[in-house]
């Protein structure tokens, strides 16, 4: 099992915490300078980092791409560029070893499964370059919105922003994951839906471990109380994880294989 | 009394809230645009807004100066060009009153006396828009930084967030109010070192009222606790408020007088 995940937002919304939270592993380095002297991130790289995570009795072999830089220069045209060339260039490795006269029993699958795309808790709904972002990233992976440092939020902001975001990507034609294809049949559609309905995943990440009245978990204390990111009341970081290593998991590398790598793959041989 | 306080930062980060909260009035609308359809900001405006407050028995004319949009671009190079414009062209307003034969007696003064800088709670200090814009902003007015919607961050996160911007400041040789003069004795001296170990003020601000073991008061209502915006353990909500209206309210008038506006006279006279 192969599974490559994007990740995609500006630095300081908790993108790795919740990375190394999902998989509890030490995968992600947080990419922050840890003084003044070292210089402000000019451009944006990709740094694609891997382990292998065991989850109930599967082997999974899981990349995360990181993309420190992105969104924090001062200057943010197309600054989108770089991100959808290596996807592109994912499918035509793919694509070549697929084309090769004498092809290797197994090929190894380096294409972008999914895409997490982490946007502020700041109430104000997607910026410019969100939705420009957005627009190029839908043509060309499954992409599942995210809202980070959800504990920013009360429980009526959340809705509201939840609400507001979900009419911004309608307004937008944004097609996010899940997509409804002609071989669904109505229990297909209907569990779709109640993906759209939950989507963007309102999302608190900790790897720091509490102690409250005899249980622990993982969570954050602050001076008016302690948060425990697996209650649902105050964090959507179970939905996302079970979405995400379990119930969705082949679907979103079928979708990747089926849909994105099919059209890249036709336009390629058109061309 | 005439005060100007001009408020700078990324939308979203609660300045609108916090000033209705510190000059407890409604001045400032939240610049949230209501539904997709409304186009997104291309370009940063400057919106004055004044309104009277009475403050232990002393009137004073308050006018808030909002940049709606700042940051908020995909393009910010050279974003912060009107705004040192506007503060200089209050500047050059007042000089021109003050040379014209005949004087009125009372000279309105549009002078901006401080600029509250909002830096976003990210936990990774200033960004290079950040450093960008404060120094220029450091040259024309009395800024003071403050970190916006501080209850994302734990204890800890907020006393390493503090420390370190106070090391990127100084890094960067951006010079904050207060200033240390010539004319300063001892005492002085003391006092500006404590108000700078206080910068960044971490606040939280809001205008909602909750009532917890029968005490009311201004807060947040999270899933995990409630927050109380005047607990000096919560917020440094008040530290910010008596620091603004009471403490150094005539210093900061009197320092735009005294350091600014004559720095830009003498040299628009030696041109
Ligand atoms: N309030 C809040 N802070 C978080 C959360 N997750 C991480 N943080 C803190 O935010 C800071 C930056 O997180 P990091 O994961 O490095 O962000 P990244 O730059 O997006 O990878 C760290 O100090 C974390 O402790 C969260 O869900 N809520
Ligand atoms: N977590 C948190 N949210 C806040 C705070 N102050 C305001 N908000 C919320 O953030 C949203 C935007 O605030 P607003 O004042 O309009 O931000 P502005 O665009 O910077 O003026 C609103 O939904 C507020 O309820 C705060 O101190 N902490």
């Amino acid at each position: 099992f192969q599974f490559n995940l994007m990740v995609i937002g500006r630095s300081g919304l908790g993108k790795s915490t919740l990375i190394n939270t999902l998989f509890a592993s030490n995968l992600m380095q947080s990419s922050a300078r840890t003084s003044p002297e070292q210089p402000l991130p000019q451009t944006m790289e990709i740094e694609p980092k891997s382990c292998l995570i065991e989850e109930n009795n599967v082997r999974l072999e899981l990349t995360c791409i990181d993309t420190p830089g992105f969104g924090d220069v001062l200057d943010n045209e197309k600054c989108w560029d770089p991100i959808i060339k290596y996807i592109k260039d994912q499918h035509s490795t793919y694509l070549r070893s697929e084309l090769t006269a004498k092809r290797p029993l197994f090929t190894p699958d380096t294409r972008v499964h999914a895409c997490l795309y982490f946007i502020q808790p700041t109430g104000k709904g997607l910026r410019s370059l969100d939705i420009l972002v957005l627009r190029k990233l839908c043509e060309v992976v499954n992409v599942i919105p995210v809202i980070g440092k959800a504990d920013a939020l009360t429980s009526d902001e959340k809705r509201a922003l939840k609400t507001r975001i979900r009419e911004e990507l309608n307004f937008h034609r944004l097609r996010c994951y899940p997509y409804d294809l002609e071989t669904h049949d109505e229990d297909d559609r209907k569990s779709n839906a109640l993906i759209r309905d939950m989507l963007p995943f309102a999302v608190v990440g900790s790897t720091k471990e509490y102690t409250v009245d005899g249980t622990t978990f993982l969570g954050r204390k602050t001076r008016w109380g302690t948060l425990n990111i697996e209650d649902p009341e105050h964090s959507e970081f179970i939905y996302l994880r079970d979405f995400l290593t379990r119930t969705h998991l082949q679907d979103l590398i079928d979708t990747t294989s089926q849909i994105h790598y099919e059209t890249f793959r036709c336009r390629q041989l058109n061309a």
